[in-house]
């Protein structure tokens, strides 16, 4: 087990250093292609509109891909990849503490950690985050929390996303509600689309919210 | 490297038993939701009208969600579960070898393993079978070849699903097969529907023709 405590241990290193600087920092999970990186540019343009600070740290197995979606936004950016590392599926805490040396702490509100796409590992890893969020999309289909149930266990909110597609889909809404609080009855969802901005304003409210009530 | 080594050589007698059966062995891997059992239901379907013999090894975290809306079609269906083992998040050739005790091997033709939903772990682990097939589905994105490569790489087929959506979506099926080539030049694409059957005419042809070049 001294992997997983070294792991915990730099997690906590990351956390104290965060909260020194009052930086509410969220670690965004989902399985590939959920919408995180979408849901991450328009939340940095309405953090922009508010003139909140906020920067991201973009985990990938491989690629830039991700990173030069966001940067034109005009925020930091730090790209993580595991691959030279032996391709974990998942970001570590001892990634979080190298690329929070490249920002400057002192100009920022908010942090976000943009996971690799699994549903499965990610959840295991503490990496000094205030807030865990995992992003779940109709196209995955209702079941998801059943199947895959520690990453709803261990979220404080969970992102239902691409609800604009909800026409085309045979699913429901409220089935994926109702399965999430089979798993964590605590879990807070919200409907939202990072596609055409629906949910929006009850995202920026619950950020605003936990950053309030953490720091 | 033991664990790896030991998974291999349990993957190879798994492969050896195949082989003396004359079983067509399908490793079917995908992110979460991207239509693997959805597939297979209309694929056993199809080879039940052909009276082809398939099996199913069902491997998921945890639940029996999908074992139960296959077993209505009337094929052997073993369910694996990892949670009890330590939630690994890929099926291991112990799991099948355990679950292949539980078949009538002089009874098949072909079997199918649906792995755990995850982009990542599975492409690691070979488990015995003759070919692996890898689904992506439209609504994950276009760059998931370009962000998670070691799976595409790894496989024979790629069956780019879901393409009953493309109209309600902003991606391009030339795209997904332009990025699965610049990984993997030689991944063949099918592009196909488990919900409407499109593509399923030449997704039995390539299961028949591999069958016979395999065994
Ligand atoms: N209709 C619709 N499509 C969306 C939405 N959000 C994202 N997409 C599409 O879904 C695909 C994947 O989106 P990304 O934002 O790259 O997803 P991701 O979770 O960051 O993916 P990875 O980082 O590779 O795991 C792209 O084709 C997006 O255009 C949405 O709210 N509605
Ligand atoms: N439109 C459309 N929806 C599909 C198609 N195939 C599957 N779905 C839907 O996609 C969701 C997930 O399908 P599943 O077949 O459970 O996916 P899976 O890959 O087996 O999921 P896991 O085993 O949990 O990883 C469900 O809501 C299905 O109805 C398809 O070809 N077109
Ligand atoms: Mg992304
Ligand atoms: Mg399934
Ligand atoms: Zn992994
Ligand atoms: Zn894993």
């Amino acid at each position: 087990r001294d992997v997983l405590e070294e792991s915990n241990a730099r997690a906590q290193e990351n956390h104290a250093l965060l909260n020194k600087f009052g930086i509410c920092t969220v670690n965004l999970m989902s399985s590939p292609g959920s919408g995180k990186t979408t849901l991450l540019a328009r939340t940095i343009s309405e953090l922009n509109k508010s003139a909140l600070r906020c920067a991201v740290i973009e985990g990938d197995i491989t690629s830039t891909l991700d990173s030069e979606r966001l940067q034109p936004l005009g925020v930091p950016v730090v790209q993580v990849n595991t691959d030279p590392f032996g391709g974990d599926c998942h970001v570590g805490s001892h990634f979080v503490q190298g690329a929070l040396k490249y920002l400057e702490l002192d100009k920022l509100d908010y942090l976000f950690i943009e996971n690799i796409g699994n549903l499965v590992c990610p959840a295991e890893f503490y990496l000094g985050e205030h807030e865990r969020v995992v992003v779940l999309s109709l196209p995955e289909g209702e079941d998801k929390p059943l199947k895959y149930p520690l990453m709803f266990r261990e979220c404080n909110l969970c992102l239902l996303n691409k609800v604009d597609l909800a026409p085309h889909l045979e699913v429901s809404a409220e089935r994926f509600t109702e399965n999430i609080h089979k798993i964590n009855g605590a879990l807070r969802v919200i409907s939202i689309s990072g596609k055409t901005g629906e949910g929006f304003e009850e995202w920026m409210t619950w950020l605003q919210t936990r950053r309030a009530d953490h720091l």
